[in-house]
């Protein structure tokens, strides 16, 4: 890593930011996101905080630029220069600018608004380019996947070698904080509970739970066991909202905010990707549930009390949706947690309660608890 | 000027252009230190600036515009200069 000549720095721990101008190419809320992300991501390894303001002066005034726009270095187009930042100081000192004419995004599909604000408010707090190729402080633009993301080691040091560690609490170590290695198990025989996602993989039956999840197989409801998330997939970290299979293309789809992964197995196929490749309207930032319907092809997605119905062969929505999800599903009620299909029947998970639905009855056949999926 | 890899002579003048733009963008100190680099004896300064680029990115210091660091000059980036500024 890297520090200004004169080692600029902060000398207060509570410093203010504001977002003066935002881009077209993202929602106003999505910039926030962005920017409150790429923040933490430092305040999770010095003690410093972070307080928004919406007028006036900000220590750290954030705006989207283009061309010359007054600061003696101009932007320059699509590409090249991306954005920059000036070192801890009075006026113009932490101010962070972005080029509006790059095409931002929060997923891959453009120039990561978290990955470049993460970089710059490195500099904003203090620190230069880094010659490590891993480091974020690296001068040249490389994806960061904000969902998980943890500072890498050389920009640890770098911004604790101005602020020194973020005490947790006395005499604990100082990287930033890492969730505890093992995960406690949530109690799923705690009746009140239900699963965030449900899946086949395989031959096998996935549940999802916080950082946890169960694998067992379909007709078999002994040998079940929990594993960490991070163990099998560790892009999803913990938290997976909604996931589904489509048997005969051996691949298996999972969701966590505007974000899924496809996988082959439990092997990644590529980066994440953005929820609106299948179609959804832009309000919709997260799915609660998916399942594949084999006889028809269709995908079914669960977002609060509605569903929308996604056609795999054509690759598209369908029309006329999204439905509520109770008038198209007799005796199906509250939010949809997770489903699946198995053996022409859909499940579906709502709190403690699964429903088996009847496709051909077109009706709930029964009702059990959710927690007796995994041996409950 | 440093010896580019062959190219078509448009390409040769873009790439130079390109690279200088590059070097007195992120690898030039502003202010005063811009006289000292003037008065450095005998070094080209564009050859001294390029052997600086490839140091810090780690490529094999030859001070000529190799597809290498061409490559470097042409990745997005951030704005901020590369040398103390």
């Amino acid at each position: 890593y890297r520090l200004f000549p004169g080692e600029p720095k902060w000398k207060k721990n509570m410093l203010t930011y504001r977002i003066s101008k935002y881009t077209p190419s993202m929602r106003p809320a999505e910039v926030d996101k962005a920017v409150e992300m790429a923040l933490r991501a430092w305040s999770s390894a010095v003690p410093l905080n972070f307080v928004r303001t919406h007028a006036g002066e900000a220590d750290i005034m954030i705006s989207f630029e283009s061309g010359d726009h007054g600061d003696s270095y101009p932007f320059d187009g699509p590409r090249g220069t991306l954005a920059h930042a000036f070192a801890p100081g009075e006026g113009l000192g932490g101010d962070t600018h972005f080029d509006n004419a790059e095409k931002w995004t929060m997923g891959t599909n453009g120039f990561n608004l978290f990955t470049v604000a993460a970089h710059e408010f490195g500099h904003a707090l203090g620190l230069a380019h880094s010659t490590d190729p891993s480091a974020l402080m690296y001068p040249t633009y490389k994806y960061q996947h904000p969902f998980g993301f943890r500072l890498p080691k050389d920009d640890v040091k770098g911004i604790q070698a101005l602020y020194g560690p973020r005490k947790t609490f006395p005499g604990k170590p100082t990287m930033p904080h890492v969730p505890s290695h093992k995960p406690s198990i949530p109690d799923l025989c705690d009746s009140s509970s239900s699963f965030d996602a449900v899946t086949m993989l395989g031959k096998e039956l996935l549940f999802f739970k916080d950082r946890i999840f169960w694998r067992r197989q379909v007709h078999l409801p002994s040998g079940i066991r929990p594993s960490t998330i991070t163990s099998s997939f560790p892009q999803l970290m913990s938290n997976v909202d909604a996931a589904y299979d489509v048997a005969e293309r051996g691949i298996a789809f999972f969701f966590k905010g505007p974000h899924y992964w496809i996988t082959r197995g439990f092997q990644m196929q590529g980066p994440p990707r953005t929820i609106y490749d299948f179609g959804f309207p832009r309000h919709v930032q997260r799915i609660d549930a998916a399942v594949y319907l084999k006889e028809p092809q269709k995908t079914l997605f669960f977002v609060g009390d509605e569903y929308y119905s996604f056609d795999e062969r054509k690759r598209k929505m369908e029309k006329d949706y999204p439905k509520t999800t109770e008038e198209e599903f007799s005796g199906v009620s509250g939010q949809i947690d997770a489903a699946v299909e198995l053996n022409g029947y859909i499940y579906f998970f709502s709190g403690p309660k699964t429903f088996k639905y009847d496709t051909e009855k077109e009706d709930v056949v029964s009702v059990v608890k959710s927690s007796s999926w995994v041996g409950c | 000027a440093p010896t580019l890899f062959a190219a078509t002579p448009r390409t040769w003048r873009n790439n130079y252009h390109l690279a200088q733009a590059y070097l007195d963008k992120f690898y030039t100190k502003k202010g005063g230190h811009q006289v000292g680099e003037l008065a450095v004896r005998g070094g080209n300064s564009m050859v001294k600036k390029i052997k600086e680029l490839q140091t810090f990115f780690g490529l094999q210091v030859t001070g000529k515009l190799d597809q290498n660091t061409m490559d470097v000059i042409k990745r997005p980036r951030c704005g901020v200069p590369d040398v103390a500024n």
